[in-house]
Parts: C-alpha cells; structure tokens; sequence
C-alpha cells in the first residue's frame, strides 16, 4: 500500500513538474509531503515560481498564474492513467493571450491519445480546435446545435 | 476507445433529439451565455451515472427533464446516449460500438442501458473500470471548477492509492 | 429599526430589477424575504428569469447569468450610497460579447457621479476605457507601468 | 470628491517609486498574467485601511514588503498613498488635497497618515465615514470575487440595516 502511493506520487510529481514548464515555458513546480513518515495520512502541500520568480506559497500567486497551476497539475494526473477523453469547461477563462498559446499548443500535442472537448469564450481556444460547434438558443429556452467548421 | 456521438433529448434546454459527432483531435463548443454548452457536458456525465445533483446544477432529478418555455410544453422523460468506438476492444464487452444510454421519467425513475439492453448503474460503472474515463475528478472539469484540482487534496491521495503507476 | 431596513430592502429591490434589465436586455429579478413577519432575521432569497426563460432558482443558471446577476445586484446595492469610485478586477472575465457590451455600456452611463477602475483581459471593456494603463514585468518579478492611451 | 492619484513604493511587486493618475470616466488596467494588476487593488484597500491578511493575499503583513528577486535584494518598508479631490469637502477635513498614506516596516509595524501628518486608523475610517468609500465588500470587487455579492446573505442584511434609503 504505501509503496504504491509512493510510486504514484513520484509519478505525478515529476509530470507536474514536467508539465507546468511546459505550460509556463520555464519554472518549477513540486508537490510536498510534509510528513515523510506517514505518507497515507500527510498533508500534500504545493510549491511553485513562475519562471523568473522566487519560490511562492501558492496565495501569492495571480489570478492567472494560480489557474494556469490547476490545470498543469490536473494534466500531470491525468498522466498516471489516461482517460481516452477530456471534457474542459471554459478552464481557460482567467489565462492571457500567451498563456493561451502553450495550453492549447499542449493540448494539441495530446490530441492523438486523448479527444479533448473544450467549451470555451476564447478565440485563441477556438482557433486551436478541429472542430467547432456554435450552441445557440434562436427560439428563447431551446438549445440547438447550428454549425459545425472543421477545420484543415 | 473514442467517443463517437453524443444525442439528446427532453435534457435540460434540449427538447427536440440533438446528435453531437466527435472526430479525432479536439473538439470546441461555442455560444452565447445561457445557450446551453454547460448542459451538453452535464448530459456526459450524467450517462457515465453521475448521482450528484449539486454537480448536475439540479435539485432534483427529474428538474434535468426540459422544463418547458412560453411556447413549448414540459416534456415528460430525458434520454441520453453516449457512443463510442470499441474496435481496439479495451472495453471488455463484445460489441464494436458501444452505446450507453441513461432515461429519467417525471416520477424520479432512472434507466440503465447498454447497446439498447436494460441494464444496471453497476454494469456501467464496471464496464469503465481501470479505463480512466468515469466520475473521478480528473477526466472532466466543470464551469469554474478548476481551481478545486488545488484544493481537493483528499481526492488528490485516494486517486494515488488507487492507482499503481 | 425594522422601517430603516424595510425601507433599504424596497429601493434595493427596485434597482436590482431595473438594472437587471438593463444588463441582460429584459427578464426579471427580485429579491424575497422568507419570512416577512421577522424582516430583521430573515432570510433573503433571490429569484430572476433572463429574458424568455421561466422563473428560476439560481442553480439552473448558467455560469455568464449567474456572473451577470451578481453584478446587477451588486450596482442596485451602490445606488444606496453610491461611492465615488468603484474598483473591479475581472468582474466580468464569464461574459460574451454581447454582455460586455452591455456591462460596458452600463458602466459609462454611471461614470459621470463614479469613477471606475477595471482590472480586464476583455477587448470589449478595454475599447469602452477612456484610460488604458499596462502593467508588466520587462524585468522579472518587477511590475512597471508601461503605456497610457487617451481615448476620445 | 474625486480620486486623482496612487502612489507605491516597496509594495509586492512594485520596488520602485510608481504613480498612477486617475481621470475622470472609466480607466482599465491591462496586462499579462502575473505582472501585478491585483497588486494595484490590493494597494488601494491596503491603504484605505484593509486589516485582513487573507483578502490581500498575504500571510502576514510584512509580506507585502517587496521580497526580492535573483537580481534585486529585498526592500525595509512599503508605503502606499492615496490621492484625492476634495475641493467639494464631501471629506469632512478642511484640505483640498486629501492624500492618506500607509506605511509598513519589517518590524510589522504599520503607520497611517493623512496629508503627511502621522494618525491612527481610527481617524482614516472616520474620514471616509457615510462616504460610501471603505472596506464594505461594494465598492471594491476583488478578483473571483464577483459570485460572493450572491451568497452574502448576511453582509447584504446588515448593509440594508446600516443604511436609511
Ligand atoms: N511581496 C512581494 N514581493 C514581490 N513580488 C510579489 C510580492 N507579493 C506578490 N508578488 C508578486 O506579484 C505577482 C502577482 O501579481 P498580481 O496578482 O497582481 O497579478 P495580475 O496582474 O493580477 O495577474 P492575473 O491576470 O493572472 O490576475 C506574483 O507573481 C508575485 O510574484
Ligand atoms: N430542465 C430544464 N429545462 C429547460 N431549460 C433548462 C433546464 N435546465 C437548465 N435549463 C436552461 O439552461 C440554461 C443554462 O445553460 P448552460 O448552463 O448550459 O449555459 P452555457 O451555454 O454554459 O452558458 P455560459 O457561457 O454562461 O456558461 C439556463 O438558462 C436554463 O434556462
Ligand atoms: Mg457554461
Ligand atoms: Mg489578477
């Protein structure tokens, strides 16, 4: 029992890590148990700086940097055991221009062993994505489903 | 496994059968607020046999059956049907497409199926066992969600006892 | 006592509805005293239909109306006792277009008795600003005020 | 009574002298993830007497001194000054000009002054008294903070009791 949870938290650590330089192009990211004895029962705490950064508790964090995190350490755990598919609601919502580039450039670098489905407001999102469906509700309180754009 | 399509019908703002087809690669699902892109990945999750209302943004089951408008009257059953393409058999079951469907009728009554055949919450949750898809937090993330992934530390431990990496 | 409140709660509830009116383009909101024997305890229930839906609880909303009855209620609660400056930082990040034009639209209506400060990633209130700053880090970890547009 | 500028100086992420004007109408301020934006609001509660270390993002107070980065060393103090118009005495205090400055040093020490003269918290929040402007949660939206104006159920009873219409 704990030496497969201390195989799995090696896993995911070293994707975290791997994963969130990806996402912020640079940086540091590690997951911490603060009592090294009682792996089961420990506290995990979350470590991170931005590139360029000193090492921050995580409330220092921005808005954008503290969800770019979430997503980064979400992926890493997805790595332990690979769904066939994603299904993202507007994740993205806080992220600037650049910060949108490398999520969905992981994204699409994904994209061969995981369908991912994005419900998204940003247009760097839209333009990343094969296929793209608009929702409308032309007649008041009825959903449908009105163009489909596939794209290169 | 890949998803094939997703169809609606009477769920949420979707009275009238709606097919959603997902291709290979990344899919996006656009609108104005309100339009109903959040009740499409409610619809998903609600399939696989998700029991939570508060997840589902509901009191009750039933208020997930399309509750009418000014010009439309309330229907009386929702049905949801996810398929998926099984060629490469990592679901163990025999079929090359695999079909899960899930009713609800206004009196609160759910229905299991599988490629049409009545069948049991449990035989679709053992059906995606080991294959990372299914209500564990991490293979979808809901409208403003994701800063629980920092947060649900609990989650965060059973998910790595319950996997051998 | 219970006039003082009763008499706040009723020109709340008015703006509450007037505004909402005003940002979604329709619809209705109101604001309920569960008990309306016991005003000073009671609970405050919130119920409002966006324009063509029927009267709903807050749960059934979706993430952008639930964001735009937040901020309705918020502006009707500033016309109590309107402060002479109101500060919002990404208030309005679960909008689309047609919202933020709106919200916007809303804001430089009142921003002649208050001045507004938003904090945005959003195009459309940024082209709705008469004063643009821009912060960034040119040097890591160093925030500096770079460039200020005058609009019309 | 009008805001006409804020200055910081050692507060987050700003070490050098910075001034911000305020014009009349609307202002924005842009930029990339990180680069300081909410730092801006936090100096602007901070100053105008904010006591909670959790809504300014901080574990302590000294904390929000300039920390340092690989290239330059930490800063002793931060200081935070806010600007005002007056020339339409809504502040009961006979300046045109009212300017409220925030001080604090890593001793955790922290100072208030109004128009250069040191005074206690007391009288800043005295100051801006039936102003509408202060620490109440309406003038000021902090970031993800917009849903709480829905479920402050006993913030928005208790503004309705503070307030004759
Ligand atoms: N005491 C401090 N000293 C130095 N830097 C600090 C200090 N406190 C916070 N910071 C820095 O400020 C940054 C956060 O800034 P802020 O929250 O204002 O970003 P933002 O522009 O609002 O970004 P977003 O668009 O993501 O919300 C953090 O990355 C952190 O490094
Ligand atoms: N049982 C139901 N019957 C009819 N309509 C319903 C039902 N349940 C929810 N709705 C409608 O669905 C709408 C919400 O849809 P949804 O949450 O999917 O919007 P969205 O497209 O995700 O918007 P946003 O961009 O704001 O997140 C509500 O306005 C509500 O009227
Ligand atoms: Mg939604
Ligand atoms: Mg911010």
């Amino acid at each position: 029992m704990q030496s497969q949870f201390e195989s799995s938290f090696k896993f995911i650590n070293e994707q975290f890590n791997l994963v969130f330089q990806e996402l912020f192009g640079g940086g540091q990211a590690e997951l911490i148990l603060d009592d090294s004895k009682d792996v089961l029962n420990s506290n995990i705490d979350i470590r991170v700086s931005p590139p360029g950064k000193r090492l921050q508790n995580m409330l220092a964090l921005s808005g954008g940097e503290r969800c770019l995190t979430a997503i980064a350490l979400l992926f890493a755990i997805q790595k332990l055991n690979p769904s066939p598919f994603c299904v993202l609601d507007e994740v993205e919502a806080a992220l600037d221009e650049a910060n949108i580039f490398r999520f969905t450039d992981y994204i699409l670098a994904n994209a061969k062993q995981t369908q991912y489905i994005l419900v998204t407001h940003r247009r760097g999102t839209m333009e990343a994505c094969q296929m793209i469906y608009g929702v409308s509700m032309q007649e008041r309180g009825v959903s449908n489903i009105i163009s489909v754009k596939l794209e290169n | 496994m890949r998803l094939k399509y997703l169809t609606l019908q009477g769920f949420k703002s979707f009275p009238e059968k709606t097919v959603i087809e997902f291709h290979e690669g990344v899919t996006s699902i656009v609108g104005p607020n309100g339009s109903g892109k959040s009740n499409i990945t409610d619809a998903i999750r609600w399939v696989l046999g998700e029991q939570s209302v508060k997840t589902l943004r509901t009191n009750k089951m039933e208020e997930l059956i399309f509750a009418g408008t000014s010009a439309r009257r309330p229907l009386s059953f929702a049905e949801v049907t996810l398929a998926m393409d099984n060629s490469d058999h990592s679901l163990s079951i025999d079929y090359e497409e695999v079909r899960i469907s899930r009713r609800i009728y206004r009196s609160g009554e759910s229905e299991y199926l599988i490629n049409d055949n009545k069948c049991r919450l449990k035989d679709v949750t053992e059906l995606f066992l080991d294959t990372g898809i299914g209500r564990d937090g991490y293979s979808m993330i809901g409208q403003g969600r994701v800063d629980d992934v920092l947060s649900g530390k609990a989650e965060l431990r059973r998910k790595m006892l319950d996997e051998a990496a």
